[in-house]
């Protein structure tokens, strides 16, 4: 029984131990800022001392890099350094404040002019950010994703948040409704996470949707292959789809994977606020997970894990289906009108369009993503 | 001229006011993504080192590597240098990959080298952004060399994506509503 999530309610149910901390002073993870969203070292402070018993943790962020201004706290920021730093337990963390220093920058671009000048990064970023996929000239939308395949190319593993409007909606000439979907989420060079809820939210039991959890296809990016075989099985087997005219059903598509993203608790501000949801939540929660995987790769002699959705798509075939917690019920929010009546994708066995390959099972995605 | 962005929507968030027109001695910083050389070979890179029955798998590229890479042809450094000294824009500071260039100039300056741009003001609280409503040119021989222009069209980050509970359940009470 909980009243909420907190560390304590995540370690539990990806069945992470006390001894699933970090131990290597050379691997780091970090979160990026756009707004004016500064955390608060007090607040991870109080966040650590109400909730993090029964693992060791840091209670400071050893890095800021950019702007760290001195006003209120932001939640999103508060959120997401105290989340990574409960799963990514005793690493090295470092955040991105990227408010726009001038009137003229743009602070997204202004993170990534950072990346691709600093010669040594932290091997995980976490993202919640997005923007609808139409708002942006395809020329952006084509060098950001240069800039993702840089990254991996360095061996960064960059997750973005899903979004919180499910599949979406947008209005096209005619009067026609599709599905709109969102970047950098839709980039098939970074891994996108979406969200879930507990089957009974005041226990500690199976996942279902979330019902805002983003996800659809790319209107922009073709499917990649490494995700090819896992899209197709599902649009071929999914008992409803939405109508393909909404969607663009040969695009890259996303999530990849999700964990939860409902009723958290965060201090922000030094108050404890509870009921705070979204992938923004999800996405810190699976990023500190991964450079925890990253420590014990490091420790091995293995490298990072770089970019992981080829790895990630192929766990099935390897044998290891089990690393992920299959989600299995539930649809995600889309369009209010008389044709989808608000549905939009709906989760299934294996990957969906909802949550992707389902929520981590820690120590079997530790096996995994650690065996030769 | 061409447009680099002729389909980049220009929409202030909810909140952002017009205040006006930026003076002409005023300074913009805007960040020039220069064309990258070595695009397909970076795919492959990335796809070696990315996948796990590959050989390559998990040798990862130095930055230095990568700007060896990625970096523009001279051709392009030499004429969008060029390009920019021409209007006395000399204020540059490029990135390790060599493929962005961040350049600080006057509103006039940037007015003259992006024909068609015209740097307002937009404020919301105690936050000021200066951007462009209209769509930038630059030269035609200047266009196969730069991707687009930073700093001119979109705005600061209005999403991050966390929300409320209480939010939500009103998306679901609209839902049944609409039901």
């Amino acid at each position: 029984f909980h009243l909420g999530v907190m560390p304590s309610v995540i370690r539990k149910r990806y069945n992470m131990t006390r001894e699933d901390i970090g131990v290597l002073p050379n691997n780091s993870q970090a979160c990026a800022q756009f707004l004016e969203q500064y955390f608060h070292q007090a607040d991870l402070a109080v966040f650590m001392k109400l909730f993090g018993s029964g693992f060791a943790h840091r209670t400071e962020v050893d890095h800021v890099v950019g702007h760290q201004g001195q006003g209120r706290a932001g939640l999103e920021a508060s959120l997401d350094v105290e989340y990574i730093m409960s799963t990514g337990a005793n690493i090295s963390t470092w955040v991105f404040s990227n408010a726009g220093r001038h009137e003229s920058q743009e602070p997204f671009l202004a993170w990534l002019l950072l990346l691709s000048n600093m010669s040594a990064l932290p091997w995980v970023h976490s993202v919640s950010y997005g923007d609808d996929e139409d708002s942006l000239s395809q020329a952006y939308l084509q060098r950001v994703n240069v800039e993702f395949m840089k990254a991996a190319a360095r061996g960064l593993t960059v997750l973005f948040a899903s979004g919180d409007d499910g599949a979406g909606c947008r209005r096209v000439p005619g009067g026609n409704h599709t599905f709109r979907p969102s970047f950098p989420a839709s980039s098939p060079y970074v891994t996108t996470v979406g969200g879930t809820s507990f089957k009974n939210p005041f226990m500690v039991t199976a996942e279902v949707t979330d019902y805002i959890s983003g996800g659809g296809f790319s209107n922009v990016f073709p499917m990649p292959d490494y995700q090819a075989d896992a899209v197709r099985t599902f649009l071929r087997s999914a008992p409803k789809l939405p109508p393909s005219s909404y969607y663009n059903s040969s695009g890259r598509a996303y999530p990849d994977l999700a964990a939860l993203s409902d009723n958290y608790w965060v201090v922000t501000n030094r108050l404890p606020l509870p009921w705070v949801s979204g992938t923004s939540a999800s996405t810190p929660v699976v990023a500190g997970m991964l450079a925890l995987i990253n420590d014990r790769r490091l420790q091995r002699g293995q490298p990072p894990l770089g970019f992981l959705n080829p790895a990630l798509y192929r766990l099935r075939e390897r044998g290891h289906g089990g690393a992920l917690f299959d989600v299995t019920q539930g649809c995600h929010l889309s369009c209010l009108d008389g044709t989808v009546q608000g549905q939009g994708f709906c989760a299934g066995p294996a990957w969906d369009a909802v949550t992707g390959w389902g929520t981590p099972n820690f120590p079997l995605l530790l096996r995994a993503l650690t065996a030769p | 001229g061409r447009a680099l962005e002729r389909d980049q929507p220009f929409r202030p968030p909810p909140g952002w006011v017009l205040a006006g027109r930026v003076s002409p001695e005023h300074d913009v910083q805007l960040t020039l993504a220069l064309r990258q050389r070595g695009t397909a070979r970076l795919t492959r890179l990335v796809r070696a080192v990315s996948e796990p029955r590959s050989p390559q798998y998990g040798k990862y590229l130095s930055v230095e590597q990568l700007r060896d890479v990625v970096q523009p042809s001279p051709a392009t450094l030499m004429a969008v240098l060029k390009w920019l000294q021409s209007h006395g824009v000399e204020d540059c500071r490029s990135v390790a990959t060599l493929d962005f260039l961040e350049c600080r100039m006057p509103v006039s300056t940037a007015e003259r080298l992006l024909p068609g741009a015209e740097f307002h003001r937009y404020v919301k609280g105690q936050r000021s952004v200066i951007r462009s409503p209209q769509p930038y040119v630059v030269p035609e021989e200047l266009a196969e060399h730069i991707d687009f222009v930073g700093g001119l069209h979109r705005f600061p980050a209005e999403r991050s994506v966390v929300s409320r509970a209480w939010a939500k359940e009103g998306m679901e009470s609209r839902g049944q509503r609409a039901a």
